[in-house]
């Protein structure tokens, strides 16, 4: 089975495989435009030797067979380097970890453990809600009491007020005002009573 | 108020009922307005 | 390090290569020019081979610059190097986005819970202190009726 080296992509940008066969594509595209060169330089240098009898044919079956055969060492040669290089160099050994997968190793949740910290995430936010809707209630209890105060403290001002009013007038403590009033309008009622006899 | 318990249930859930305290200043009045009526009928007999 | 072992590796390969396209083989090949011209024979081989290196080399050098092979790899020698003392194989992705995306988001969720709780207490908090004005009202308005009460019980 192909190793598809994700992890080496993850960490290349690219991966290996990818990286070799446009290598191998490379040299490949090289060394058949070298060949073309040679072969062309060649058959330059035939045409300034009129009396030669060598055909472009010729030339042509050489170069075949010269690049045919560098094409095998090329491909033997190359799926070497490949393996080497895959092994070596373009590959991340099985026990380590990529600093950015550092997250990973610290939090091995399992599916369960994520659901639950979601939930309790969620709980919290449940939570946090019922506390500020709570604190909206008893602010909103704060400014009630302050009318509720001002009314009650109101009423207590009237009674001062009514009070003050009556101290005014030189009746301190009305009980004792009323009573005194009472005790001297009694004198007065006998008084009063005595005149008419006395008069009669 | 909050669905949820919250940690100030207990002082919610015993919330006065601040209308009624306050309704409850108008018998104040008309108990005042009584005694002070009593005293005006007092007063203009004892003139 | 990799960097090296890189460069030796395809130094190694041309070579190699070289080594199998030699000019015996070449002027083999090209037999009938070779009796000919042996000189200029030679002189093609030589700028073949020398074209061929040199296009190698460069094709080697634009697919590192290009990946920034380099760095990446002395970046990751020293990362083998720190997990040199790990006995487990260490994690690999699944495949499965939604199963490896958990404990890439886990982090945000732990921040998120802890501020979360930080929230939550000082809301609480909070609201203790609200609590504490809203009794110490809630006593005050009962004192205030008792005083009426008192004061109307006065005149009665």
């Amino acid at each position: 089975s192909v190793n598809p080296m994700a992890y080496e992509a993850q960490f290349f940008g690219f991966t290996p495989q990818t990286c070799m066969l446009r290598i191998y594509i490379a040299f490949q595209d090289y060394l058949f435009e070298m060949m073309l060169v040679v072969e062309s330089v060649i058959l330059k240098k035939l045409d300034g030797l009129p009396n030669s009898k060598i055909s472009a044919f010729q030339i042509r079956k050489s170069t075949e067979k010269f690049l045919l055969f560098m094409k095998e060492r090329f491909d033997q040669l190359f799926s070497k380097m490949e393996e080497v290089l895959l092994q070596l160099v373009l590959s991340i050994p099985p026990k380590v970890l990529l600093p950015e997968d550092k997250v990973h190793e610290q939090y091995p949740y399992s599916k369960e453990q994520f659901q639950a910290l979601q939930g309790e995430i969620h709980q919290l936010q449940q939570q946090y809600r019922a506390e500020a809707s709570a604190g909206q209630a008893l602010r909103a209890e704060l400014e009630e009491q302050k009318a509720v105060q001002a009314e009650l403290e109101k009423v207590l001002q009237w009674f001062d007020g009514l009070e003050n009013i009556c101290r005014e007038h030189g009746t301190g403590n009305f009980k004792e005002s009323f009573a005194f009033l009472t005790q001297n309008s009694k004198k007065l009622q006998d008084v009063l009573k005595d005149v008419e006899e006395k008069s009669r | 108020l909050p669905s949820l318990p919250t940690s100030q249930a207990h002082v919610l859930s015993t919330k006065p009922n601040y209308q009624q305290i306050l309704a409850e200043q108008g018998e104040v009045w008309s108990c005042m307005e009584l005694v002070l009526d009593e005293l005006h009928q007092a007063v203009k007999l004892l003139q | 390090g990799r960097a090296q072992v890189f460069a030796a590796v395809v130094d190694t390969f041309l070579e190699k290569l070289v080594a199998a396209g030699s000019y015996q083989r070449f002027a083999n090949c090209y037999r009938c020019f070779y009796k000919l011209q042996p000189e200029v024979t030679r002189s093609i081989y030589d700028q073949f081979i020398s074209q061929l290196q040199t296009s190698v080399k460069e094709e080697i050098q634009e697919v590192k610059d290009e990946g920034n092979l380099d760095m990446l790899f002395n970046s990751l020698d020293k990362i083998v190097e720190e997990a040199k003392n790990q006995e487990e194989p260490a994690w690999r992705p699944s495949g499965v986005p939604e199963e490896d995306v958990r404990s890439a988001v886990v982090p945000y969720l732990l921040k998120h819970r802890s501020y979360l709780q930080k929230v939550l207490k000082e809301k609480e908090e909070e609201n203790q202190k609200a609590a504490e004005s809203v009794l110490a009202g809630r006593k005050r308005i009962a004192e205030l009726q008792q005083l009426i009460q008192a004061r109307k019980q006065a005149w009665q």
